[in-house]
């Protein structure tokens, strides 16, 4: 059965949606069966794939506050073999509406059992907050993944997602692991993104992924023809970056 | 009595926290008493001054949840003119502590009465959500300082954020307004910050302040060593630009 890996770091802009995508592409395109679950109200993963929802569209917010069956929502994208539960602004309000709901935290992990026997590997984007959204993810995955940007601010917020974690493991999914730490948007000309990178390795070791993924302006573009960097550029270095990533992924699931 | 503004944006990682103490510094340095206050579970606009909030020690936290009297949290940071409410991990359980609160919307305006009166401007920094605490910060402030990235995800928000300013204005407090958009990180050789420059203009015009904030290292390095800008590197583009962004905001405070 599939692989749930929920994309998580409550620091804005480190590049969750961006992995999220492109770690989703690289893995159809080696032949998996990728579901991707935008689970963040910006709705930056499905507009990132291109897929525009329509106004009264079910989306994964039906799904996790309305009880909808996943394969109601489920769209195709552009890419062989990439599958995406579309994400919407109505889940802002999910954070709200989930505190008093019931079975508040299991909501996503009871709605992907079905989606489990259809793919291979299922991806979560999740929004920068250590909300309820985020805990349902981390309730619903086998692992976690978390970008780390190569910056001063990006190295705070580690402790209190690692306590966070062992939180879920603790109460709500035992099986929970970190898989591993990917440093993004490094520039290899600043000091800043060296310090930082030391930093990380002093901290977690071998934990962190060896691909880095550098800071490349065409990852920045991509989102804007609504492709996944390995369509939009495949020869550039953020598409070999992150294939690369991909395939440690897999490797680490291997050993799992 | 002072003016509130809060800095907002749910887009992760597009300058909020750099715009906010940035602008706290320079208009302290040009000689207003300024009350930064640090709403983010992140706590970046805290540490990012060099303030270490002790285990124990009262945040704003306390205020909003607990009902504590904000001047027995407010700090002295090392530039004179700027103190700080730090902020707390605490606050990450705020949002959802908020939900069945009596008056959780009106938590932060209450506490903001004392301090109109000690300061001339209170900045606001917010967490990269739409939740209570972002709503608490819009229900306190006057203004809404806009940092918009120049990158495609950055434009797919603004919708939202505008409802949700619209919303508040009408249920919780009429006199809200936007002062205005700021685009950051602009980096001044791709076409994609050009773009995004354009676009935004074109939909909000005169409410674009005419500064930029350009992408520069030296501010990305500043919070490491607990300064703002203004301090760290007086000279700097970044520094320019950010007192040139005080000005005009003074200028439009002025005007309204
Ligand atoms: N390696 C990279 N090089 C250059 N730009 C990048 C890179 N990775 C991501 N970006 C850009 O940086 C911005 C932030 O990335 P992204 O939106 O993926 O982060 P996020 O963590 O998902 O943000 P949020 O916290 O808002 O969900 C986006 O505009 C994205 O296109
Ligand atoms: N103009 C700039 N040039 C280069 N780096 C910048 C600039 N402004 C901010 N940064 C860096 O970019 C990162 C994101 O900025 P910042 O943390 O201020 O954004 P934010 O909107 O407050 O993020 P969050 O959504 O997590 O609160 C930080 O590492 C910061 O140091
Ligand atoms: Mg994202
Ligand atoms: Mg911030």
């Amino acid at each position: 059965t599939a692989t749930v890996l929920a994309v998580a770091n409550q620091k804005g802009g480190v590049g969750k949606t961006t992995t999220a995508i492109s770690v989703a592409a690289a893995l159809a395109e080696s032949g998996c069966h990728v579901l991707l679950v935008d689970l963040d109200p910006q709705g930056n993963a499905t507009s990132g794939l291109g897929i525009r929802v329509a106004v009264g569209q079910p989306t994964i917010y039906d799904v996790v506050i309305g009880g909808m069956d996943l394969h109601r929502v489920v769209l195709d994208s552009a890419i062989a073999g990439l599958r995406v539960a579309p994400g919407s602004i109505d889940l802002a309000g999910a954070e709200i509406e989930l505190v008093p709901a019931v079975n508040r935290e299991q909501r996503l992990r009871r709605a992907l059992v079905p989606a489990r026997a259809a793919h291979d590997v299922v991806v979560v984007d999740c929004p920068p907050s250590l909300g309820l959204l985020t805990v349902n993810a981390l309730t619903a995955a086998d692992f976690v993944l978390v970008p780390i940007q190569c910056e001063y601010y990006a190295l705070e917020g580690l402790g209190s997602l690692r306590r966070n974690v062992d939180l879920v493991r603790s109460q709500l999914n035992p099986n929970l692991e970190v898989i591993g730490f990917v440093l993004t948007m490094l520039d290899a000309r600043t000091k800043l993104s060296h310090q930082v990178v030391d930093e990380v390795r002093t901290h977690f070791g071998d934990l962190v992924f060896r691909t880095r993924i550098p800071r490349s302006v065409r990852l920045a573009e991509a989102p804007g023809f609504g492709q996944p960097i390995t369509v939009f550029d495949p020869g550039s270095r953020g598409a070999l970056a992150y294939r690369r990533l991909a395939a440690e992924v897999v490797e680490r699931l291997g050993d799992a």
